[in-house]
């Protein structure tokens, strides 16, 4: 929408309103961690500016376009809205943007099929013409989050809008993330240079491998290939598709028959949030000793070499595939991250190969599930896969089914299985939200659209038997057992049988050398029953005794229960409970009423000084003029 | 072994409803199906 006045400021003041579902509530929160890290927008909760989004749980999904300067403007994510997409699309209508088929020049692009409207729905086909919507020289987007589906307000079967390019007419519609051209207009909008959690991203395509440097301490160096004889026979980043290019790093180790060393270090990285993700995938040409060991050099303000601190060592590596791996960091100070391959002596030829690194202020997954030989299973009937267990960080074990059975889509489930802690565990399992994600391999983190649905365990959800759906699986769960033969429990599985269509699925880098990754995070979001900010019980219990009026929000500081007034451009609220208004028209009354006061004042003290000086000089006149008239009487 | 179909629950029901599909059912006739007019819900009112 073209006008400066619909802008928000780059960081944009939030509410979590108390009537969000506990699942959405964690969906709009890894929403504005792709804002961060695919942009330059962030997020922060409301602390008292003029104008803030207040996201809650309304009828449906909508939003305003722009900053409309309401103070609160309120942003809803209704039943069925908890979609990490479907958030970021009514955020990108919040920062101003309109459906992309609304556009101008839309009539060059798709076709809308009136007659198979529904009657009276003719409006949602609005275009808008170049002085009230700007393109932002970027052209027409078929993957953008912000086109609407072929089916979008069919009275029928037949599509309502048909794209005139035939490939793209099942593209229309993504709710994955943000496209490449989503983000060039965001970007161009905002004036985005840089984003707040991104880092680096190499796939040792270019000669100068992203200013990663040889380490002088070491025996041996990583050098850049396209291919080794005995393996990789190409890269991870495109998979050896185009001659000449696709390049990785390898430590060719075939020659050594001592313990030997190769660190390649990255540029130095100036970190802002204390926490890293590190994605890299590692492909093991030779034997199960190699080993990969990962460093921070950390650069603390009395260190100028810095000192290498070991985060984790890689062993066990599989050999003869790529294999992606996910290491948390923790650096708060200027740093390099080192890959230090690590080769014992031995009769065997090959070495280790990294590729397409990634490096962002994020947090990593909590497990990773590699699906190998992905393509045999879909659409078979056969095509019932399930992860191997997993624990949460809290001692949940867990369990993830993959349906791919079906012809046209993928339907993805999570179940509680039985697990060593589960006499320790709090049953019914109470909210605890899994995050599923089908992770799009395109080798930089930010032209990636990953399909990604949360669900979370209610501590109070009845299944159809009338128990607890989340309770011990040992209790409410049915035997299965491990391919090994072991017996365990498993409880009812919940999730989507339409997590992404098979024609989706193939699209993109979902499935790369026919591997796919499901990223697996279980997250305990009890902290987020309430907000604002983030709740404990005695914040719960100090606001439950205060009553803000006027839209007015409770907080706690200092365990002190206090209202924070809502306020715009020209007006606010004060006062304990917020109850008195206060306004720029007041303030210039009172500022008015004070002048004229004054100037009152200053007019009845002239007014009486210059009334008695004249009294004293007319009392003084007529005494001279006694004087003088006996002193006349007298000289005459 | 294979977990059988009735013992997961579908939190979609078996439909990929979109952004407007879920406004619809609701009866919202929302301005290009999911937009907020200047403080007006409803297009009409």
């Amino acid at each position: 929408i073209i006008g400066d006045n619909y802008r928000w400021p780059h960081t944009i003041p939030y509410v979590l309103d108390d009537t969000l579902e506990m699942n959405a509530k964690g969906v709009i929160l890894e929403a504005f961690e792709r804002y961060r890290l695919k942009t330059c927008i962030d997020f922060k909760p409301w602390a008292g500016e003029p104008n803030y989004v207040l996201v809650f749980k309304g009828s449906g999904c909508w939003s305003s376009v722009g900053n409309r300067h309401f103070g609160k403007q309120e942003l809803s994510i209704g039943t069925n809205c908890d979609r990490i997409a479907t958030v970021q699309h009514e955020f990108l209508h919040a920062l101003g943007f309109w459906h992309e088929q609304s556009r101008s020049d839309r009539d060059d692009y798709v076709m809308i099929v009136w007659d198979r409207i529904q009657s009276g729905r003719e409006h949602n086909f609005n275009m808008y013409n170049d002085t009230v919507s700007d393109s932002l020289n970027v052209p027409y987007d078929y993957t953008s989050v912000m086109h609407y589906s072929k089916t979008a307000f069919q009275n029928g079967t037949e599509p309502t809008i048909v794209t005139r390019i035939s490939d793209f007419e099942d593209v229309i519609g993504q709710r994955m993330d943000f496209s490449d051209y989503d983000l060039l207009k965001l970007n161009r909008l905002y004036n985005c240079s840089s984003s707040l959690t991104f880092m680096d991203s190499c796939n040792f395509e270019l000669e100068n491998v992203c200013g990663m440097i040889q380490s002088s301490e070491d025996d041996l160096d990583w050098q850049r290939v396209s291919q080794v004889s005995g393996g990789p026979e190409n890269d991870h980043s495109i998979m050896g598709q185009c001659k000449g290019s696709g390049f990785f790093m390898h430590f060719d180790s075939s020659s050594v028959d001592t313990e030997t060393i190769a660190r390649l270090e990255s540029r130095l990285l100036y970190p802002k949030r204390g926490f890293q993700c590190l994605e890299f995938y590692l492909y093991n040409s030779r034997n199960e000793n190699e080993q990969l060991n990962i460093y921070v050099r950390d650069y603390s303000a009395d260190d100028q070499n810095g000192s290498l601190n070991i985060v984790t060592e890689i062993k066990e590596i599989p050999i003869g595939s790529w294999q992606l791996y996910y290491v948390t960091l923790q650096a708060t100070n200027k740093f390099r991250v080192v890959f230090e391959g690590l080769s014992i002596a031995g009769a065997s030829s090959g070495g280790l190969s990294i590729d397409d690194i990634n490096l962002s202020e994020t947090r990593c997954p909590h497990h990773v599930w590699h699906i190998e030989n992905f393509t045999q299973f879909i659409g078979n009937p056969n095509g019932s896969l399930y992860s191997p267990p997993f624990y949460s960080s809290k001692g949940y074990a867990f369990q993830i089914y993959l349906d791919l059975k079906s012809l046209t889509n993928v339907g993805i489930y999570f179940h509680l299985i039985s697990g060593a802690n589960d006499d320790e565990l709090e049953w019914p399992c109470p909210w605890q939200q899994v995050t599923m994600t089908l992770l799009d391999q395109n080798p930089d983190i930010r032209q990636r659209m990953s399909n990604q649905r949360s669900v979370t365990t209610d501590p109070s959800m009845i299944d159809d038997n009338g128990n607890y759906f989340w309770d011990k699986p040992s209790k409410v769960g049915q035997v299965a057992f491990f391919p090994n033969g072991t017996q365990f429990h498993r409880s009812g599985g919940y999730g989507t049988s339409v997590f992404i269509t098979q024609e989706r699925l193939k699209s993109r880098d979902f499935m790369k050398g026919n591997d796919v990754y499901i990223l697996l995070t279980m997250e305990d979001i009890s902290h987020l029953s309430s907000t604002n900010p983030v709740p404990t019980s005695s914040v719960n219990d100090l606001c439950s005794e205060v009553t803000c009026e006027n839209d007015g929000i409770c907080t706690v500081q200092n365990d002190k229960a206090e209202c924070r007034c809502p306020a715009g451009k020209d007006w606010w609220y004060m006062g304990e409970r917020c109850e008195k208004k206060g306004s720029v028209r007041d303030t210039i009354v009172i500022a008015a009423s004070s002048i004229a006061a004054v100037f009152g004042l200053m007019l009845i003290v002239t007014l009486v000084s210059v009334y008695c000086v004249r009294r004293k000089y007319r009392k003084k006149t007529s005494s001279n003029t006694v004087k003088t008239s006996m002193e006349n009487s007298y000289a005459f | 072994l294979p977990t059988p179909e009735d013992f997961v629950k579908d939190i979609d029901n078996g439909i990929d409803q979109d952004i407007f599909d879920i406004n619809q059912d609701l009866g919202l006739d929302l301005f290009e199906g999911d937009i907020r007019v200047d403080g007006a819900q409803d297009r009409n009112s």
